[in-house]
């Protein structure tokens, strides 16, 4: 890729303990508009699953982009497509660049 | 108005 032109990589996170194991930052109407990482506790399914790292920028789970949802309403989104039975994974599309898409 | 601030919001899952 070019020098401004970010990349995003997709991680598969298996559900593979009680927790997913990550904390989030920011949301639309921040200074930080897209939810970055800033945590991943050890023994939880973002760990075990070894491909996200703290400082990633959430762009979409699942499919669903997180653009223009505030912190709250990005969190739910989370929470629930790690809660829901319909999938036994969260796919999530990150970049390891902090711009806003 | 400036926009809310919420940078300080952190939410763990």
């Amino acid at each position: 890729p070019g020098l401004l032109e970010p990349t995003s990589t997709l991680v598969r996170v298996a559900k593979s303990a009680s927790t997913l194991g990550i904390a989030i930052e920011g949301g639309a109407n921040t200074r930080q508009p897209l939810p970055r990482i800033v945590t991943i506790q050890r023994g939880g399914s973002a760990h075990n699953c070894g491909q996200l790292k703290v400082g990633q920028v959430i762009l979409e789970v699942n499919g669903n982009s997180l653009k223009g949802r505030e912190h709250k309403d990005a969190a739910r989104l989370i929470a629930e497509a790690f809660k829901t039975k319909e999938r036994d994974y969260v796919d999530f599309l990150v970049t390891d660049f902090n711009v806003a898409l | 108005s400036p926009p809310k601030e919420y940078e300080d919001e952190v939410t763990f899952f």
